[in-house]
């Protein structure tokens, strides 16, 4: 995935089942950012795989003051890379069936 | 350590923690 500058990581191990699932985000690279970032830390929260939408979680972000508005793209990218990620490896590990 | 809880008005929550600086990347 391309380097945002924002760190995606699961935030608790992933059994392949559920759709809602543990994520913590974190800036590693403030300099990527556009507007001005107050080190707030790692940013923990929960996001459904079938129902959300990373931008919409970046937008709630920004409207909790953790971000800049200008930086509500390259926020929900960094989500998003991660959920394919996720769901990527989810569908290579689904059992084979009859 | 500390933690701090935010709550969006769309009923998220968000848990703040400091990150490990074994998880920074160095400059």
């Amino acid at each position: 995935a391309e380097d945002t500058g924002v760190r995606v990581e699961l935030a608790e191990d992933d059994d392949g089942k559920k759709s809602s699932i543990a994520l913590k985000l974190w800036v590693e690279d403030p300099k990527k950012l556009k507007g001005k970032y107050k080190d707030s830390g790692a940013i923990e929260f929960t996001f459904d795989l079938e129902k959300e939408v990373p931008e919409v979680v970046a937008q709630e972000m920004v409207e909790s003051g953790f971000f800049h508005e200008s930086d509500v793209k390259i926020v929900g990218k960094s989500i998003r890379d991660r959920v394919s990620l996720i769901k990527w490896k989810r569908e290579r590990t689904v059992p084979a069936r009859d | 350590s500390s933690t701090t809880q935010v709550v969006h008005s769309a009923g998220r929550r968000f848990i703040v923690s400091p990150v490990p600086e074994s998880r920074l990347r160095e400059q």
